[in-house]
Parts: C-alpha cells; sequence; structure tokens
C-alpha cells in the first residue's frame, strides 16, 4: 500500500492511498485503503497523516483521523502517532501496522507496531528523497 | 502636538514591524512547504509527486500523480495490478483521495478491471457528491469516466503465487470457524457440540488471534 501526503507550495494539504488489498483474501474484502481516517486523512488547519498495515483491524481504529485529531489538541506528530498505534496495539497485540504523521509546520514522525516501517520525505531543503525507519 | 505625533509615528512603526514579524514568519513558514511523504521507500512515487508540486500544482494533483506512479511501477507489489489475488486469483483495487482544505473525499474498493485506483477516486471526489463506489460498479463509472477498462489485472506473478496457494491446500486463508479447515472451501459453519457458551468460543479467539498473524505482514497487508 502506498499512502501518501502532499503539502504544496500554498500550504494546501491531499492525502491519497492505493492498494491491491491483502493476498488470497476473500472476494469481495475490502480493507482500509478506501477508508478516509483510516488509511490517511488531512486536515489543512492541522496536518496530516498515512498508514499501512492490516486494514481488518485498522479501519475498526480509524488511527489517521485520530492522529490528526491528536495533533489539533496539540500534541507533537511523534507522541500522536504513538498514541494512534498504542490504542490498536492494546486490543489486539498481534496487528501489523504503522503511521506516519506531520504537522502543518512540516514536522514529521512514525510509529509501528508487528514490524520494521520505512517512510519516505521529499522537502525543500533536500537535494533527493530521505527515508526514515522506525522500529516498532 | 510634537509628543502626539511622536506618539503615532511610533506607533505606526510598531505596527509596521509587528506586520513584517508575522508576514516573516508566515514567509519563513512558508519556506519549508512543498513537502511530500509517503508510506515505504517508494522513491519513484515521491519523486513523481515532488515533481508536480514543485512545478507549483496542486496538493491533490501531486498526491494523484505520485499514487498513480506506484500504481504503474507496482512498487512493491502490494500497489496496482498484478498482485495481492483474491482466492479466485483476481486482482482488485481500492484507492483514496482527500483534499484537507475542502475535507473532499473520493475512493474506490474491490474495483475490477480499472488499473488507475487514485484516478478513478479523484473522479468520484470532482463528479459525484459521493465519497466511495464499489466493485463492478466502480468499474463501470470510470470507464464512463473516460478511464481505459475493462483490462484484466492480474499478472503471470500473481497467477502463479495463487496456483501455488491452491496446490498448498488455500492455506494460509482468511476463514475461521469453518470445515473444512485445511483444504480448499466451500466452506461451512463449524458447528460445536455442546454449549456455545464463552470457554469454547474464547479457545477458538486466541486461535484466530494467533493463526491471524501468522499471514499478514510485510508483503500481505493494506
Amino acid at each position: 500500500t502506498i499512502s501518501m501526503a502532499v503539502f504544496d507550495k500554498m500550504g494546501n494539504i491531499a492525502v491519497g492511498t492505493s492498494t491491491n488489498g491483502a493476498t488470497f483474501k476473500i472476494p469481495g474484502r475490502v480493507g482500509d485503503g478506501p477508508i478516509a481516517g483510516s488509511s490517511a486523512y488531512a486536515d489543512d488547519e492541522v496536518g496530516a497523516c498515512g498508514a499501512t498495515g492490516d486494514g481488518d483491524i485498522m479501519m475498526r481504529f480509524l488511527p489517521c483521523y485520530q492522529v490528526v485529531e491528536s495533533m489539533r489538541l496539540g500534541m507533537e506528530p511523534n507522541l500522536a502517532a504513538k498514541d494512534a498505534i498504542s490504542r490498536i496495539a492494546r486490543k489486539f497485540p498481534d496487528f501489523v501496522g504503522a503511521v506516519f504523521a506531520i504537522n502543518k509546520k512540516g514536522v514529521h514522525a512514525g510509529a509501528c507496531h508487528g514490524w520494521t516501517f520505512q517512510y519516505s520525505v521529499r522537502s525543500p531543503e533536500m537535494d533527493d528523497v530521505k527515508v526514515y525507519t522506525v522500529v516498532p | 502636538m510634537a509628543a502626539t505625533h511622536l506618539n503615532s509615528a511610533s506607533i505606526f512603526l510598531l505596527t509596521f514591524s509587528l506586520l513584517f514579524l508575522v508576514m516573516g514568519h508566515e514567509a519563513s513558514n512558508s519556506g519549508q512547504y512543498p513537502v511530500v511523504v509517503s508510506t515505504w521507500p517508494f522513491l519513484e512515487a515521491v519523486r513523481a509527486a515532488w515533481r508536480v508540486v514543485d512545478n507549483g500544482f496542486s496538493a491533490v494533483d501531486a498526491v494523484v500523480e505520485g499514487c498513480s506512479a506506484c500504481e504503474e511501477l507496482r512498487c512493491d507489489g502490494t500497489v496496482g495490478p498484478g498482485g495481492s489475488p483474491d482466492e479466485n486469483g483476481e486482482t482488485t483495487i481500492d484507492a483514496l483521495v482527500m483534499d484537507g482544505v475542502t475535507m473532499e473525499v473520493g475512493a474506490v474498493a474491490a474495483m475490477r478491471y480499472i488499473k488507475d485506483g487514485i484516478k478513478a477516486a479523484r473522479l468520484v471526489m470532482q463528479y459525484t457528491e459521493h465519497t466511495l463506489l464499489v466493485g463492478e460498479q466502480a468499474s463501470a463509472f470510470a470507464i464512463s469516466m473516460g478511464l481505459p477498462g475493462p483490462t484484466n489485472l492480474s499478472s503471470s506473478e500473481s497467477m502463479e503465487k495463487w496456483i501455488k496457494w491452491k496446490e498448498n491446500h488455500c492455506q494460509p486463508n482468511f476463514w475461521k470457524d469453518v470445515v473444512p479447515v485445511d483444504s480448499c472451501g466451500p466452506y461451512h459453519a463449524k458447528h460445536f457440540l455442546g454449549s456455545s457458551h464463552g470457554t469454547c468460543s474464547k479457545t477458538t479467539l486466541m486461535e484466530n488471534i494467533k493463526s491471524r498473524s501468522s499471514h499478514v505482514g510485510r508483503h500481505n497487508h493494506d
């Protein structure tokens, strides 16, 4: 799954997700890819979030909505990301998933559970894309 | 009189510098844009989005371009056609786009025969008042709005993977509490002898959690 957030030059934010879902799923099964608030969410007053993982579980918790709303309440991205993931892990200790969070000041962070996660960033001060690794 | 003049001049100067400060802050703020962030090291997708947004296009255009790049390149196999076959060997696409300014959303789910997932999602956002279209109706919508299709979204790799899975008695799979347990379907509900009270289902629950974690992972997820 790719989940992407973009701030354009005006500071407007958009997010998007695309996936072909779980392998050997029961036909008709849909994960959290197309669910706003789970795989991705954005509010240009606050920031944005992208997620990946076990969609059957994650869509029950809407981690990206949680991340953005936590940032709205003042949480820094890394705390908001960790908090959203920990809420899921508390109920499903074996779940696999990750989020990245970015606020409108451009501060970003990631959090994950059940696997090591990487996210990529490109911003004006970089010459090329930079990859960040997040461990559970 | 002179004092008043002095007063108003200093107030004017103060206001002007404050304004400048705020503007300056804004200016330095806007220095940190644009920004592209993506799950996983999908470098080409981020570069594709960056080219669009760095040339002054909108955040929505950049997201669609970036995710489309992964749909074409297939990235790690979990995006776009040719990956993640279902139990029938078919690949379908889920996609979403959200505008963080207007809070508008467009999405497609379990979309068949159409490879351009996020472009279809954007069409839903732009030309309907809905949020999510699913299945073959989403495919029909996408074709009617000009996207190419119908196309077979399977690939030789996904078919090969699927055939091996069938030969391995359809294991692992996403069924629970059904029989047969260790072969392909059709499946029927497993009827417990005696009660359906907590204890029996408790152990099955634990089994389910353990079995679930065995096949969701880095190459099998959303």
